[in-house]
């Protein structure tokens, strides 16, 4: 279901040149659930931005379902990313004046879902992530695993064919990052496909392929268990 | 050096209330070096931002270094929190439109360190955070992980008698990690006190002393090391 061939990103130039990728291939079969590690700055968000046809690299291409991204105009962008992906910031990116359930229900719009549909769905999902007495809440009401659980919840509520979570426990404790893995869990076994950006162990244990980066490279590509 | 009696957080009215705190009473002697932990929204963000002079409480008494805070003007507050804390924010907080270099210079600008003085010591701080190659960075030019780095170079430049630290280490792998808890060690060793909130075993580890936040109030509190 993805596939990217020799990804360079490159910022800046001359002495400030960042080489943010350096060459990454990579192919995600539908059903897989991957897990992304590698260090502080190592190139992970530019990647999934990449496959989540956020941005476009310097080089080098990407196929999403067969589709050549680099081909389409933004409006076909948008249109793929709100029919296909379910994307979890690491920065949470949500709207700033907009309470907890409006958000989780945005997406849902998008993707047409009846006005009379959404607001149970979004209640349903609010409350998977723990968080069934904060829905009226703005995220300044919200704390910072709050947040960061609706940011997820607005991800996961359309069920996507692919979800995309950049470090989506990084502000949660045990309890809520389990609660999460559960989600996914679930979402893989109805057969969707799952990238997770992690730096704990635990949220890697759950993957069946574990991914590795230094320095805008992969250096290791392990099975963990059977797509 | 942190004295605080009864403290209660609340927001919002009748159905919507939200008991934040619930009478919370701590204090934390000069060099001791405490972990915060606790589940996702049980005010441990709340509590750190009163010891920190950022918020007020509903009702309740908090004392830094024998000062009654709550007697302050605006403008004491803020000459108290650059005198004598550093602050790690959950959501880093840092200007947009300002390099790392000039983030971490800041601080020591409104300490009153000579200008000349401050470039060199705020280069050394990044320099200590792994950031030595992103100086002139944006925000939005530095991952994630980067982001919390400079945050904590910030908080840190300063030598501050009390750094205060909420999730210091959510987006950061082991070794940065690390690097992030030996810097606070240092810092613990040459007397400064520590409060660090953290949901991750490892940094809790670290601690000399353990608290257990759960529903606004405090269910635990262990010693693991001698102040
Ligand atoms: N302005 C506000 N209005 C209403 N409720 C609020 C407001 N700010 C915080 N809260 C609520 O107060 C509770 C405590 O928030 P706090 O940020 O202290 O939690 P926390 O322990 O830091 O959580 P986390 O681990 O997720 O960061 C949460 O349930 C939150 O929803
Ligand atoms: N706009 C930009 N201009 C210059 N350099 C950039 C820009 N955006 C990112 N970088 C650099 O590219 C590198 C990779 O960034 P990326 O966000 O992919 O790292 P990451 O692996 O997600 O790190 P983290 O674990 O800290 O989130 C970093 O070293 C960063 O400083
Ligand atoms: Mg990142
Ligand atoms: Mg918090």
């Amino acid at each position: 279901v993805v596939l990217a061939r020799d990804l360079v990103m490159t910022y800046g130039e001359g002495d400030a040149t960042v080489h943010a990728l350096r060459g990454v291939s990579l192919s995600v079969d539908r059903g897989d659930y991957v897990a992304i590690m590698g260090s502080s700055g190592s190139g992970k968000s530019t990647l999934l931005n990449i496959i989540g046809c956020l941005d476009a690299p310097t080089s080098g291409t990407y196929e999403l379902d067969g589709v050549d991204v680099g081909d389409l105009s933004d409006n076909d962008l948008t249109d793929l990313r709100n029919d296909k992906l379910g994307f979890v910031f690491q920065g949470f990116n949500l709207l700033r004046r907009t309470s907890a359930v409006r958000q989780v229900e945005l997406p849902l719009a998008y993707a047409g879902v009846p006005r009379r549909e959404r607001r149970p769905r979004a209640l349903a999902m609010l409350e998977a992530v723990g968080l069934g007495e904060r829905i009226d809440h703005l995220p300044t009401q919200l704390s910072g695993g709050q947040q960061q659980r609706v940011a997820v919840a607005r991800a996961l509520v359309t069920e996507p064919a692919l979800l995309l979570a950049d470090e989506p426990t990084g502000n949660l404790d045990s309890r809520s990052t389990d609660d999460l893995l559960g989600l996914f869990a679930q979402l893989n076994s109805d057969g969707r496909t799952i990238i997770v950006i992690t730096h704990e162990d635990a949220v890697a244990a759950e993957a069946k392929r574990v991914l590795v980066l230094t320095d805008g490279e992969i250096v290791e590509d392990r099975r963990q268990a059977p797509v």
